[in-house]
């Protein structure tokens, strides 16, 4: 798991 | 891009046009921590690097440049037009600790060693504790403006809503990430005792006011 995936958040 | 998600950014959003409102109306920073402000610009600053290498919509692009110039544009209020109206002697938290001690999070818990997503998670740890140094205010003085507490509780429900956000991407993408939620409900959690006097006291037309 890279983190993100959830980088589309603000 | 789910509702709980969409409303809590909207909830975000109003709560700078709030502050705003109160600064123009009252031409008064009176009551708002200098600090937090700070540290929000730093958040956004080291959060929104990505704006240069990674497009995720013109939603995101929009609120990224938002977030940052609206916080650039609040500290200069306080800092210019709004000078005499701040109080030094209330904005009394020791801020460097929540500035070193979010590094430290940072180097200990980030996905990988890059300056980006080092930064990212920095950002996050410190937006955990970025309120603190506005609570503390809250504290001394023992009372609040009515519009300064509808700021503070548009900033908190928009963080309540990020955690309902999710556990409803857990169910339906089976996306979760540790640092975020971890950081998250203990950012939510420094709300608790603010809320319920929100509650008790400012919902029912009382001013709020500490026990």
């Amino acid at each position: 798991q890279d983190g993100h995936q959830l980088k589309d958040e603000l | 891009m789910n509702i709980f998600r969409l409303v809590a950014d909207l909830m975000h959003l109003g709560s700078i046009l709030i502050l705003l409102l109160k600064m123009f109306t009252s031409r008064s920073c009176a009551g708002i921590s200098f600090k937090t402000q700070a540290l929000y610009l730093i958040v956004f600053v080291t959060r929104y690097l990505d704006l240069f290498t990674h497009f995720v919509s013109v939603y995101n692009t929009f609120m990224k440049i938002f977030f940052i110039s609206s916080a650039g544009y609040i500290l200069y209020m306080m800092r210019v037009p709004l000078k005499d109206t701040y109080n030094k002697h209330l904005d009394a938290f020791r801020w460097e600790f929540l500035l070193g001690g979010a590094g430290v999070l940072a180097l200990v818990f980030t996905h990988k060693y890059t300056v980006i997503e080092t930064l990212w998670t920095y950002s996050i740890f410190l937006e955990m504790m970025a309120i603190l140094p506005q609570l503390l205010q809250l504290q001394r003085t023992g009372e609040a403006e009515t519009i300064t507490t509808h700021y503070l509780f548009a900033l908190g429900a928009y963080r309540a809503l990020y955690i309902v956000n999710w556990i409803y991407r857990y169910e339906t993408e089976h996306h979760v990430d540790a640092i975020s939620t971890m950081a998250g409900i203990v950012q939510t959690a420094l709300y608790c005792d603010f809320f319920y006097v929100y509650f008790t006291r400012v919902l029912k037309g009382k001013r709020f006011k500490l026990p």
